[in-house]
């Protein structure tokens, strides 16, 4: 565990608290795209098959049920929840699930480190993480209004992966048989996908005006 | 085979 993983996580950990606290506290999902939330509980899923079969520690096994836990709760709140569910914009947030993760699939059935089920899974968890936050996004961008919890979430979870590139590039040079490129490259395309967000995000932040996206 | 290191990353 290095400096940059241990960052990246906590940034993680932080940027999903603050969206569950959020949710529970003033029971509105208002500026949250459930398709999103729905890829975040998929990717988890897919990615964490290897909870109760391989145990690495025990912080990775909490952090996985953490992770596991609010993910499927956030979705559960904005399905589920009588007040919570009002606020949701379902007619805003209509990016289609299959655009998204079908073509993850594709890729990972043909692009992978070994051809096992888990294996395949997993690479398929890295693609999907990358391009999850696109229906966030477009909703962003369509509703125009972003809350600074909003903005602040979906900041979080760009400065997590940008962090855990940072890891990557220190297990590069630490540890010799690191080589993983297959997350490098989903982890920059990730990262990259944020980049605009990140520009309008400062923008905003130093001349202290609301986040504005372009249409 | 080693299994890939990055399995202990979230």
């Amino acid at each position: 565990m290095n400096i940059f993983r241990l960052a990246g996580d906590m940034t993680h950990l932080v940027s999903v608290l603050v969206l569950l606290l959020k949710i529970h506290t003033i029971k509105s999902c208002a500026g949250i795209s459930l398709k999103t939330q729905e890829l975040y509980a998929l990717v988890f899923t897919t990615r964490y098959l290897d909870l109760f079969t391989d145990y690495i520690s025990l912080y990775n096994t909490v952090m996985k049920l953490i992770f596991l836990g609010s993910s499927f709760s956030i979705v559960w709140y904005i399905r589920r929840h009588k007040i919570v569910r009002r606020s949701y914009d379902k007619d805003q947030d209509t990016f289609r699930h299959y655009f998204i993760v079908l073509p993850c699939l594709v890729l990972a059935l043909l692009i992978h480190h070994k051809f096992t089920f888990k294996e395949v899974m997993w690479t398929f968890s890295l693609y999907l993480e990358a391009v999850a936050i696109l229906p966030q996004l477009v909703l962003l961008q369509r509703t125009r209004n972003i809350d600074n919890l909003t903005g602040q979430y979906v900041f979080l979870l760009g400065a997590y992966r940008a962090l855990y590139i940072l890891n990557w590039i220190y297990r590069h040079y630490t540890e010799p048989h690191y080589v993983h490129w297959i997350t490098w490259i989903a982890g920059i395309v990730q990262t990259l996908l944020y980049a605009d967000f990140f520009y309008y995000y400062f923008q905003s932040w130093k001349n202290n005006v609301k986040l504005q996206l372009p249409a | 085979d080693n299994p890939s290191v990055s399995k202990d990353e979230l």
